[in-house]
């Protein structure tokens, strides 16, 4: 709840809450995968 | 951060008020907030743009394509993607009285808040903590509302003609005797409406060649009756009276801009109380700087006439000030008597010159007389002139549960601004999200709240406004306090980091 | 632009985008700096120099409607905290990428044309020129 609450996305409708959790998961993958690759 | 001035010989009480800064996380965490409702709020323009999606506002159709646009798309910009999302928690419909508790009519919406649909049932005994009925006088029982019936039988509701013509009753002439004694002074007029008394009649108060000095948080009705006075206008700082003094020194010492000749007159636009802020004006200071500059001081009491001072003669009262220091007192009767419309009050001559010049008293029909009896019999009681003390205790009433609910909140840990004896409690909410949320949530727990966000507030201080009434009786407002409470642990509301010491 | 803790928020949102584009693995350092720069440049252009008037009603029957957000800022006085706080980014972001691409041709003459059409619209002198 929090979290949509934070994000704003709990106003938002379900579909649009799917592509915004779509990208954000997507980001936070491929930040994790560069900086393990990185470090 | 506290304001505690009790400057001496100015102030007759203490004068604290508080406006906490917002938390710097939760401020960038608002913006984000809002910069991906504006992202997927373009994603939806778009998508209507190429008639993906359907589009439910209003728009131009093809043939008018070419000619000035009626809609102006972008300013609708907010309202199409953000307040549509939330604005099930707005424009409620109630079926009762907005008075203490009342009954909402219950609606729901398939759209996502396009259109609504009324459910047929309705949702009982809601406390009421979002109508303003400081006095609890909005009630459809009691002396106020036989009288008011009485009148309604005798005379009917129209009024077809103004005060100029045949709209000039006796009843009028006598509510207008009652309201300038309530206040003090010589003489008063009424109008039929909040809003028009004040941007009709400062028009007819200012012109061209004189100077306006106006809070920026005035309220649109002194806006626009300054803009429609064609004076100079210059705006100062909420309530800071340096800022105040600074444009009176500038406006005497440089005069009139290019021609530099002294302003015809300069008058000082301010509220009583702020009701989005739940500030108070300084009135004793504002009151030294006009005797200092020689200028003209008028004061919208639309909130604070009978919600402020132990008799509820409004900020005046309540700083123990002399009514003839303030040349135009202005109120409404909307708030605290129950009823609606508006007075101008202060010496006789200004008055007379308003009933002949101002464009209510020649245009608008004047007051419906049922609503002129409502607030004869309120005003009356609250006067004590009807032989009870109901209308003093009610005063008494509301200034306890103001300063109880105040300390409760600040206790719990949320952020509340303004006077700690100002009967609006601004609570902050910030994130756009916790809007919407705050408002379902309450009325889900049977809470009538406004929220209130950006553009009508700074983007960073959204937040809900509460009223307190005296009607609510201390079950009722420790019952709110718990349900706001509960509710500020689900949303994560209690932000303020000055904890108060139990 | 005056509120409290936006520029903080703008930072750190420029600063995302970049770890973001420093984490797409195919990107070189000196194109996610490219890309960087031009995004955030581009982006800025749009929502301070094209979009006009404002996403709600104001009542200021219509005065901001023909203006951009730059030209509305601070009531159209210059030289303000936030007019030079936002000039100085981009020129900031454009020293960083230009190092960082090694005073490559190609990168400067793409770096540098973004930078320009950020900072030209933030000249006084073109304050309401169409």
């Amino acid at each position: 709840y929090q979290y949509l609450l934070i994000t704003g996305i709990y106003v938002l409708e379900p579909w649009e809450q799917s592509i915004f959790n779509t990208l954000l998961f997507t980001m936070v993958a491929m930040v994790i995968y560069t900086s393990y690759v990185f470090v | 951060v506290y304001h505690a001035a009790c400057n001496g010989a100015l102030y007759s009480r203490p004068f604290i008020e508080s406006f906490e800064e917002t938390p710097m996380l939760v401020a960038v965490l608002t913006y984000m907030g809002y910069g991906i409702l504006t992202i997927f709020g373009y994603l939806r323009d778009f998508m209507r743009e190429w008639k993906i999606e359907k589009c439910h506002i209003a728009r131009e159709r093809e043939e008018q394509k070419d000619f000035v646009p009626l809609y102006q798309d972008f300013e609708n910009f907010y309202t199409r993607n953000l307040y549509m999302r939330i604005r099930d928690s707005w424009n409620r419909p109630i079926c009762s009285a907005p008075g203490a508790t009342f009954d909402l009519v219950e609606r729901s919406s398939n759209d996502y808040n396009w259109t609504f649909e009324y459910t047929g049932r309705v949702v009982k005994d809601v406390i009421n903590l979002g109508s303003y009925n400081y006095l609890g006088f909005a009630e459809n029982t009691g002396a106020c509302a036989t009288a008011a019936g009485e009148v309604t039988v005798k005379f009917g509701v129209g009024m077809a003609s103004t005060r100029q013509e045949m709209g000039n009753l006796d009843r009028h002439e006598e509510l207008e005797k009652l309201v300038a004694s309530f206040l003090g002074v010589e003489s008063a007029m009424a109008f039929g409406m909040g809003f028009a008394t004040n941007s009709m009649n400062i028009p007819a108060l200012a012109g061209k060649g004189c100077l306006i000095l106006s809070d920026e948080l005035n309220h649109a009705s002194l806006v626009l009756g300054a803009r429609l006075s064609t004076s100079t206008i210059r705006v100062f700082k909420h309530n800071n009276m340096q800022s105040l003094e600074k444009l009176l020194r500038d406006a005497i010492v440089h005069g009139q801009p290019r021609t530099h000749q002294p302003w015809k007159k300069i008058l000082i636009l301010v509220e009583g109380i702020y009701s989005m802020e739940g500030s108070i004006i300084r009135l004793p200071e504002v009151i030294a700087l006009k005797k200092k500059y020689k200028a003209y001081l008028y004061l919208d009491e639309a909130h604070s006439i009978g919600a402020l001072g132990p008799y509820g003669r409004g900020v005046v009262d309540y700083f123990g000030l002399d009514p003839k220091d303030v040349d135009v007192m202005m109120g409404t009767f909307t708030k605290s008597f129950g009823a609606a419309g508006g007075y101008i009050a202060g010496r006789k001559d200004l008055i007379d010159h308003l009933r002949t010049h101002s464009h209510s008293a020649i245009y608008a029909t004047s007051m419906s007389l049922p609503v002129v009896e409502q607030i004869i019999t309120s005003m009356k009681c609250i006067m004590g002139k009807d032989g009870t003390t109901i209308g003093r205790s009610r005063i008494q009433r509301l200034a306890e549960n103001t300063v109880y609910f105040r300390r409760r909140l600040r206790e719990m840990g949320f952020i509340i601004y303004g006077n700690n004896d100002s009967p609006v409690v601004p609570m902050m909410l910030y994130m756009p999200a916790k809007i919407g949320a705050f408002g379902r949530e309450m009325l889900k727990r049977n809470i009538g709240v406004v929220v209130v966000g950006f553009p009508a507030t700074p983007i960073i201080e959204s937040r809900a406004r509460f009223c307190i009434s005296a009607a609510h009786t201390k079950e009722m407002l420790d019952r709110a306090l718990d349900v706001i409470s509960e509710v500020g642990d689900l949303l994560q509301l209690k932000y303020s980091q000055h904890k108060v010491l139990l | 632009m005056n509120s409290r803790g936006i520029w903080l928020a703008y930072l750190l949102l420029t600063t995302a985008l970049h770890v973001v584009l420093l984490s797409i693995p195919f990107l070189s350092v000196p194109v996610v700096w490219t890309l960087t720069n031009v995004i955030h440049n581009l982006a800025m252009y749009l929502f301070l120099h094209t979009v006009k008037g404002t996403p709600f009603e104001t009542p200021d029957q219509g005065k901001a409607r023909l203006l951009t957000h730059w030209e509305q800022m601070d009531y159209g006085i210059q030289f303000t905290a936030s007019r030079k706080f936002l000039t100085i980014l981009p020129i900031v972001l454009y020293i960083l990428a230009s190092f960082y691409t090694k005073y490559d041709t190609t990168h400067f003459v793409v770096n540098t044309g973004s930078l320009l059409s950020v900072l030209l619209p933030k000249l006084p002198q073109f304050h309401g020129v169409r």
